[in-house]
């Protein structure tokens, strides 16, 4: 995936039953990022795979403050790479 | 350790807490 300097990684072990999921996202590199943040705050959150969109929670961390508006792409990127793999994990027989 | 938490008016909620020194810049 490419590089936002963003990291976003599950929270909890994914058990494959909820489609709710508790994932945890921190600035990896703030080179990479247009606005100010805090340093070294993880933020976690709970992302539905049905109904929850990574742009919506990109959007909603921004109007919380955690995140300049001009890194709201970047945010919601990290989150759908992440959210991608996880999906992909669960469709594999192995991946639960 | 000390939690903040943060709720977006469309009810989501943000929990911060610090990112361990582990977590930092590994590659």
């Amino acid at each position: 995936a490419e590089d936002t300097g963003l990291r976003v990684e599950l929270a909890e072990e994914d058990d494959c039953s909820n489609s709710s999921l508790a994932l945890r996202l921190w600035v990896e590199d703030p080179k990479k990022l247009k606005g100010k943040h805090k340093d070294n705050e993880a933020i976690e959150f709970s992302f539905n795979l049905e109904t929850d969109t990574p742009e919506e929670v990109a959007y909603e961390m921004v109007k919380s403050g955690f995140f300049h508006e001009s890194d709201s792409k970047a945010v919601a990127k990290s989150i759908r790479d992440r959210v991608s793999l996880i999906k992909k994990t669960r469709e594999k027989p192995a991946g639960c | 350790s000390s939690l903040t938490q943060v709720v977006h008016s469309a009810g989501r909620r943000f929990i911060v807490s610090p990112v361990p020194e582990s977590r930092l810049r590994e590659s």
